[in-house]
């Protein structure tokens, strides 16, 4: 019953495929049912937002936005020579494109608020990147990143201190304390043999990394498996195959409406749509609550190819396809009845110093910890998430080795895969590598980690030197995790998915920002340079009012004695050229007491120099009358019964 | 730019260093935090360029204008080093580098 006039709505078959039914994220249901991402803000973190298009600027989020790499709270992207600054404009269509505007393409959260970091565009230090991820994290619910570390089959890197401190700092106290939520593209090196576990933006358990299938239910060919990939959704494929349809920027060659956006990239921005529509439902869900709800929700599917394994919690895991499909009835249904996860209870074990040599396949280097129920007894933990182990290994061609985790469960995980493309001679060095794979599983119990080198045995060998495990989970038993499949398989009806039906949910926490209001340095430059023009001119006023008093009071006033009010005629009066201000001097009668005057002198004082019009007041008149000093008066200067003494 | 974009070059603007300051505690912490920031900024030849985002404690610091020629920025490379390394309030810092990412 869903109807939209933009005109490219037909062709986003991620939203709708009516060529292929079911090969879509499911999401109409969802929004029959008025939900639409309303009151949630997505963060595109990329190389800027065309927010003034028409199908963005209506539902853009100006609050939640920066551009880092200019420094100044507006992100639209600037035109470059490869044209390449469309990106984030297309990734921020996928989530927020408002319909029935009769304007190319509709958002998966068509209605939440979209708000844009530009960071990739120039150039980007660990301190930018601690930046962005907490940049207005009130405000920003969900932070899309589809963006990271080179996908060329050879490079080892993450988020580096900064970037580490952040994403964590954003978990703890982002959304009011209920938690940022990162969601990160799993990477494009598929052709280069990569691994997203060689990314540690990927492999964080603070993200959601997220992989791309093509229309047909495939891993394209630019996809990586992964051991620590939560899930799926829809991309583009090789050239025969539809890609995604979306806002696209409208500057240089733009023309505001792509039907070309792929990769990752493409499949990240559709989560966080997703994810969006459920914290429409469910405001307080955590960032451990998001998920969970995918690895309880997304499904596995026909897939030969795919090695999907079902594990001890009765979860089917696959390097190529994580979880699973992405399925928006799904997520927004059990997001509607979920209640939060305990709190995360970690386990870390000793550093396990081994300095073994690691032999050549079929030979491996097995090595064993054994997790007690002492060990796990002070926190509590009894089911796990995330499974992450930490080694240091030295080696002449660090793509020749390969790594896999056995939890007790005897679940195993590829998670350092062989890379034929990495010779780097420097091995790993503390790197971390994880696996979702043994989710809910019971967490005590011996785990094995199992080194092989597949490459040449003319090389040295390499040395296991050390290595660490560490656990996270939660106090969740075995039975609680199978008490919550049933209860979500329940929900799956749509049958709690409306209105009168709402579980409570805790207000949050009220954290400050660091600035409520920031000058930016173009802004103070403008100011100071107006200042400095002001105090100029005022200086310069005021020292040609001056010196100009200076000379009058020369020539004519203080030449001896107090100060004389110049007279004023009549006619000066009328022609105008009579001083308008009343003079500030107190008049002082002969015999001491003074009296205050009132106007201006009169014309009877024969002293009195000629009148002064405006402009009589020259450089070289002295304008500290005020101040002459006091003389004594000969008889006949005296005027009156009074004297002016100024 | 084009000088600045190679990966581990230094950052953009110049010299910068990321510093971890000891976090103290009570009232008033982030002020006396920032006016250490200051001194120690001063005292290492930088300039203390604020807070990093929203993390507490985490302050950039700059290098100043006019240091241009190479054997300056050297200078000044190992001035802020041995200032920064020796100093007790500082728990950690690290000179800032280019990263090299990808749209994907």
């Amino acid at each position: 019953s869903v109807h939209f006039n933009d005109p490219k709505y037909p062709q986003q078959w991620h939203l709708n495929n009516r060529r292929s039914p079911g090969r879509d994220i499911n999401v109409t249901g969802v929004w029959e049912r008025n939900v639409t991402g309303r009151g949630v803000t997505v963060v595109v973190v990329d190389d800027g937002v065309e927010h003034t298009i028409q199908d963005i600027a209506p539902n853009y989020s100006p609050e939640g936005s920066y551009d880092l790499n200019s420094n100044d709270p507006d992100p639209m992207p600037h035109p470059d020579v490869e044209n390449g600054n469309h990106h984030g404009t297309r990734c921020a269509g996928e989530i927020a494109a408002v319909p029935n505007n009769s304007f190319c393409a509709v958002g998966v959260a068509y209605g939440s608020r979209i708000a844009g970091i530009r960071v990739l565009d120039g150039p980007l230090t660990d301190s930018m990147e601690a930046v962005a991820f907490n940049k207005h994290y009130q405000i920003n619910d969900i932070y899309s990143c589809s963006w990271g570390p080179d996908d060329d089959g050879k490079t080892v890197d993450g988020p580096h201190q900064l970037g580490k401190a952040a994403l964590q700092h954003g978990v703890i106290a982002g959304r009011r304390g209920f938690g940022s939520i990162f969601v990160v593209a799993s990477g494009n090196g598929g052709q280069h043999n990569d691994n997203c576990n060689y990314d540690g933006y990927a492999n964080s358990i603070y993200t959601v990394t997220i992989g791309a299938v093509d229309e047909e239910g495939r891993m394209p060919f630019y996809a990586e498996e992964c051991a620590s990939m939560l899930a799926v959704t829809f991309s583009g494929g090789d050239k025969m195959l539809r890609s995604i349809v979306t806002t696209d920027w409208d500057l240089q060659k733009g023309t505001g409406c792509t039907e070309g956006h792929t990769g990752t990239s493409a499949a990240a921005p559709l989560a966080a749509g997703m994810i969006a529509l459920m914290l429409q439902v469910r405001p307080c869900l955590t960032w451990r609550d998001v998920q969970h709800i995918i690895v309880f929700t997304a499904t596995q599917y026909e897939d030969r190819r795919a090695d999907w394994v079902t594990n001890e919690a009765g979860f089917s895991h696959s390097h190529q396809h994580g979880f699973g499909l992405l399925n928006a009835w799904r997520l927004v249904n059990a997001a509607k009845i979920w209640t939060s996860v305990p709190y995360l209870a970690s386990y870390v074990s000793p550093v396990l110093k081994e300095n073994k040599a690691i032999p050549l396949s079929p030979h491996s280097l097995e090595v064993l910890w054994n997790v007690s129920r002492t060990d796990l007894e002070m926190s509590g933990l009894k089911t796990l998430e995330h499974v992450a182990v930490t080694v240091s290994i030295t080696h002449p061609r660090r793509g020749s080795l390969e790594l896999k985790l056995f939890c007790p469960s005897g679940m195993m995980s590829l998670i350092g895969a062989p890379r034929s493309m990495d010779s780097d001679p420097n091995g790993f060095n503390d790197w971390t590598f994880s696996t979702v794979r043994c989710w809910g599983e019971r967490a005590k119990g011996t785990y094995r980690l199992m080194v092989r080198d597949v490459g040449d045995e003319t090389l040295q060998p390499g040395i296991l030197q050390q290595w660490q495990l560490t656990l996270y989970g939660s106090v969740w038993s075995p039975v609680d995790i199978k008490d919550r499949q049933r209860l979500l398989e329940s929900a799956m009806s749509g049958k709690y998915l409306h209105d009168g039906f709402t579980l409570p949910c805790p207000p949050g926490l009220k954290i400050p920002e660091e600035d409520g209001y920031t000058i930016t340095p173009n802004t103070l430059k403008t100011l100071v340079l107006v200042g400095s023009f002001t105090i100029f001119w005022t200086v310069y006023y005021m020292l040609e009012i001056y010196l100009s008093q200076r000379n009058v009071a020369t020539h004519r006033v203080c030449r001896s004695g107090p100060c004389h009010w110049p007279q004023r005629s009549q006619k000066a009066r009328e022609e105008g050229t009579e001083l308008e201000s009343v003079p500030l001097c107190n008049s002082k009668d002969p015999d001491g007491v003074e009296t205050e005057r009132e106007g201006p002198p009169t014309t009877s004082d024969p002293l009195a120099p000629d009148l002064l019009a405006p402009g009589d007041w020259g450089p070289s008149q002295d304008r500290s009358t005020l101040n002459c000093p006091h003389h004594h008066l000969a008889p006949d200067l005296l005027q009156g019964k009074e004297e002016q003494i100024c | 730019l084009a000088e600045t974009d190679r990966p581990g070059a230094q950052g953009p603007g110049g010299l910068s260093w990321a510093v971890h300051l000891d976090s103290l505690e009570g009232e008033g912490q982030e002020e006396t935090l920032e006016q250490q920031a200051d001194a120690l900024a001063q005292a290492a030849g930088l300039l203390n360029a604020g807070r990093i985002g929203e993390l507490q404690g985490y302050y950039l610091f700059t290098q100043p204008a006019g240091h241009q020629q190479e054997q300056q920025v050297e200078a000044l490379r190992q001035q802020a080093e041995t200032v920064l390394a020796r100093h007790e309030a500082v728990r950690w810092h690290s000179e800032q580098r280019l990263l090299k990412r990808a749209k994907r």
